[in-house]
This record gives C-alpha cells, structure tokens and sequence, in this order.
C-alpha cells in the first residue's frame, strides 16, 4: 500500500 | 515529487526568506502581523508532529525543520528583539488569534480521518493554515503604504497555496489516492483568501504604482 494522502508534504 | 510541488516549497521557501530578510537586515517589522506569524509557528508545530515518529525523506525532514526554526525565530524577533520589536505595528494588528484557534480546534475534534491525537493535530494543522493569512491581510488593509518586501512576501505565501492545488491535482491523476477533501477543502479556500490580494497586487504592478487594499 502505498497510498498518496497527502503526509508527505509540507 | 512533481514540478508544482517543487515549484510550491521553492515559493514557500522564498516567502520565509524575503520575510527574514526584511526583519534581519533591514531591522523592521512594519506590516508584518505578528498574530499570522505565531499561528504559522503553531501550524508547523501541530503538523510536524511527526517529524520524530516518521521518516518520509531528507527533503522532507530538512523542510520541516526549516519551517518551524524560521516561523520561530521570526516570532521570537518581533516580540523580542531590541530594535526589531519597536518597528511592530502594535495597535494596529489587532485580529484575535483565538478566534480563528478555537473553531478550527473544534472542527478538527468532529472532523477528521481518524480519531488519534497526531491526526487531529495535524488536521486542526490544515485549517489553521487555511485561515492563518487573515489577520495579515486584515494589517495590509490598514496599512497605507504597503512596503515591497512586505507585498512579495504575501504574494509568495499565496503562490505557494496556487502552487500546491496544481500539485494535487496532478497528483490525482498520476498516483493512487484515497479520498481526502479535507486537505481539498482547506487548501482551496486558502488559496481563495488570496484572490483579492492578487487582484490588487497585479493591478499596481501593472499600473506602477505602490500597493494599496481599499479598506
């Protein structure tokens, strides 16, 4: 799973 | 890591340096809220919670820490610096931060993905940031004459929020993703609080003449 939410940016 | 990622932290980067560049050399701090900076530093504080618990990349954790040692100093520089301290506009930025702090404390308790105490940080994080520029643009309205630095580093700020929807929306057509219209919502309406100042700030440029909202 590797899911884009959103916790990698700033 | 796309181009209007990259783009947005560079404008946001830019932002905090025009502004330490403003209070560090020119020793002034007029037109600068010093309400928006502590809620930017209580932003970051309650976001980067998890600059300890996660590791995402160098980028990412040299970035955090930028961002939170700069919100922090320029806090510490406006309230206790000997001489920038005396240039701070006192009486005229006058907007209750707890009135912004308070309801998006609230919303973030009923509204979040998921109920744990860095989740909620991080998204009472989200709304902060989307009203925070407020008692900011509310001393630009009060201010008459709105200085350069002080004008490139709103219109930074707010490039910085343009920049980060086209990121997402890149994002959303290139990578998996769950819903998450909290981080939509908050960012679009961010990026509308700037609207009228960019209709303002392009019109002097256009016009050559020096900044000014209507009050």
């Amino acid at each position: 799973r590797n899911f884009y939410n959103g916790k990698d940016e700033l | 890591m796309n181009i209007f990622r990259l783009a947005g932290d560079m404008t946001h980067l830019a932002s905090v340096l025009v502004l330490l560049l403003k209070i560090h050399t020119i020793k002034s701090c007029a037109g600068v809220s010093l309400k928006t900076q502590e809620l930017y530093a209580l932003v970051f504080a309650t976001r980067y919670l998890d600059i300890v618990t996660d590791f995402i990349s160098v980028y990412n954790t040299v970035m955090k820490l930028i961002f939170l040692g700069s919100s922090f100093s320029i806090v510490w520089y406006i309230r206790h610096h000997r001489v920038v301290r005396r240039s701070y506009d006192k009486d005229q930025d006058t907007f209750r931060h707890y009135l912004l702090m308070i309801p998006c404390m609230l919303l973030a308790l009923f509204v979040h993905e998921k109920f744990t105490f860095k989740e909620v940080m991080w998204t009472f994080s989200l709304y902060l940031e989307a009203v925070a520029i407020l008692p900011q643009l509310v001393l630009l309205q009060r201010t008459r004459n709105i200085d350069n630095l002080t004008g490139q580093y709103v219109f930074l700020l707010g490039a910085y929020r343009g920049l980060y929807i086209f990121n997402w929306i890149y994002r959303y057509f290139t990578e998996p993703h769950f819903v998450h219209w909290i981080t939509w919502i908050a960012g679009v309406v961010q990026t509308l609080l700037y609207a009228d100042f960019f209709y303002y700030y392009f019109e002097s440029w256009k016009n050559n003449v020096r900044l000014q909202l209507p009050a």
